[in-house]
């Protein structure tokens, strides 16, 4: 009810800062908004700061030879957080289809003892409403002692998952859709203005197309391991054209632009 | 299905769906500058109102315009979907954001609506993929891994730690996708794990926003009552079981445990489980950004942070 009431607000930078309540306000709009601002920029510093640092680190290897690192001990410390498009127009819709190793799965599954969840989430239900704690510091920014949030070592005999060696359940490729809103439109449109019932037009043109797949030019790999990954994120980070296509590809073929 | 004893044809292959954001005040013909909620006839403070053709919303939705997604874009994806993928994926993975963005002052959003909207889509995503011939609405041709979006929450990216009425009643909204033994550990944590290929195959739902910067209610993973600290304690419980049953696991969730997301804590903490447990998870897969893209996350180096800061 009083937009000049001072308010605190946090700056991209992190740090706080006193505005008005109307331009807090104005500033969580922009925030919120579906419209794309500044994306050309973010994956840039993507490229530059994370992409760049992987293809550092996998051309080190020879320097470090001695301490008789490979690249699998290099692709063992990362994971792949795979971030997606969306359907809402911020660019154009889409989603993935992943493709997964299950060969030899059935015979798997037959052999397995099948045991149910129901005792082990009672224990975890214990866990939880137990642990929360009385009386302490919940501001705390050290570690409590006995923290049970830092994992314990991965015990050495179990081998690698699925997402570093190929195996069951690997990821082997995916195919990325999406609809060209332009060209729907557009089709839509003139059939409407041809004299077709809308609903009608709109089932004859409303379709998803193959965007690009993992193994159109770029990825150049059968299989999607961690160690593919961080091979492609350094050929991103070294050449132009290649990059040029991975954000064509990022925004969704949209021809977005930074203003 | 060692469960049911039933047999179930595998396809090797999962859908990942995200950030649908129906906006029921979508008009075709509105106005775009105007968040295409109003006609362009109406003179308003977002433009001119004048009859610029190139500002007329389409019926399916303008690309980088602002708009949200009108309808119809749903109804003819999830339409697309039944048509051309259905019947040929093993699960889907659908990772929140079921409501508009919060721009326009005009039209507030409201907790209810925001339910509202996420019990239509949800509705839409349980006929899509749901049993026909089974009485049992839990019978699912194709299991749903629904994750919860920092617009699906009011106010808006604000979640606190559970039971609340909004963990019951985002359990009510999924109840059909989320195996019952979970209803009290969901009410904790807003957070569930699906075996998609019994004794196999499992998915972890993440509720990201109890790690998310952006919450008012997350100042850091440490301290006991924070929500991510909850979060981890029953994160490295799960993660331990589905290992000693022999399974492996992808993770998903609505925003992106990646450094610019995440208060330090949460993302080195996190980042840190999913170095220690990387002979189970095969990966994880987020929304929320709209870019399509991937990061690589150095485990071990969060590993080495939280040991020189503890």
């Amino acid at each position: 009810t009083d937009a000049d009431i001072p308010v605190l607000l946090k700056t991209e930078e992190g740090h706080n800062t006193e505005v008005s309540a109307f331009e807090k306000l104005l500033n969580d709009i922009h925030l919120e908004g579906a419209q794309p601002v500044n994306k050309e920029a973010y994956m840039d510093d993507v490229r530059e700061t994370i992409y760049n640092k992987v293809r550092k680190k996998l051309g080190s290897i020879d320097d470090i030879t001695a301490k008789r690192k490979t690249k699998d001990d290099i692709y063992e410390r990362y994971s792949i957080v795979h971030i997606a498009g969306s359907v809402v127009p911020t660019f154009n819709p889409s989603f993935r289809v992943w493709e997964y190793n299950i060969t030899d799965l059935v015979d798997d599954v037959k052999a397995r003892e099948i045991r149910p969840w129901n005792e082990f989430f009672r224990s975890l239900e214990t866990e939880l409403f137990e642990d929360s704690g009385n009386g302490v510091d919940i501001f705390s920014l050290d570690r409590n002692k006995n923290d049970k949030t830092t994992p314990p070592k991965k015990p050495k005999d179990l081998p690698l998952g699925p997402a570093y060696i190929p195996q069951l359940f690997t990821p082997t490729s995916f195919v990325q859709y999406y609809a060209d809103l332009e060209s729907i439109n557009e089709h839509y449109l003139k059939e409407v203005s041809d004299g077709v019932a809308p609903d009608e037009a709109a089932d004859s043109v409303f379709h998803y197309d193959v965007e690009y797949t993992s193994v159109d030019e770029g990825f150049d790999s059968k299989s999607l391991l961690v160690g593919d990954y961080l091979e492609f994120a350094a050929k991103l980070s070294k050449k132009e054209k290649l990059w040029g296509a991975y954000k064509k590809r990022a925004f969704i073929s949209s021809g977005y632009k930074d203003e | 299905d060692p469960y049911l004893g039933r047999n179930r044809t595998l396809y090797g292959r999962f859908l990942h769906i995200t950030d649908i954001h129906p906006d029921r005040h979508y008009g075709e013909n509105n106005s775009i500058s105007r968040l295409c909620h109003y006609p362009p006839a109406q003179s308003s403070i977002f433009g001119s109102g004048d009859n610029d053709v190139d500002d007329l919303a389409p019926r399916f939705g303008k690309a980088m315009a602002g708009c949200d997604s009108p309808m119809d874009l749903i109804d003819y994806t999830l339409k697309w979907v039944r048509e051309n993928l259905r019947d040929k994926i093993d699960f889907v993975i659908w990772t929140g954001d079921n409501i508009r963005h919060d721009n326009d002052r005009s039209i507030p959003r409201t907790e209810s609506r925001i339910f509202e909207m996420n019990e239509i889509v949800s509705g839409k995503f349980h006929d899509l993929f749901s049993k026909h011939d089974s009485d049992d609405p839990r019978n699912l041709d194709v299991a749903v891994i629904p994750s919860l979006g920092n617009n699906d929450v009011f106010p808006h990216n604000l979640f606190s730690l559970g039971p609340t009425l909004q963990t019951r009643e985002l359990y009510k909204i999924w109840d059909d996708f989320i195996p019952q033994e979970q209803q009290r550990t969901f009410d904790r944590v807003a957070s569930f794990v699906k075996e998609v290929i019994p004794g196999k195959l499992a998915v972890i739902s993440i509720n990201t926003l109890y790690l998310f910067k952006s919450n008012p209610l997350v100042d850091n993973c440490n301290g006991r009552k924070q929500p991510g600290y909850q979060l981890l304690i029953w994160l490295g419980y799960v993660l331990q079981e589905i290992r000693e049953r022999g399974m492996k696991v992808w993770i998903s969730g609505h925003v992106p445990p990646i450094q610019k997301n995440m208060d330090d804590s949460c993302y080195n903490k996190f980042s840190a489980w999913t170095y220690e447990y990387r002979d189970i998870i095969i990966g994880g897969v987020y929304g929320h950004m709209n870019l399509d893209h991937f990061i690589p996350v150095d485990g071990k180096k969060s590993k080495k942070r939280i040991e020189k800061y503890s």
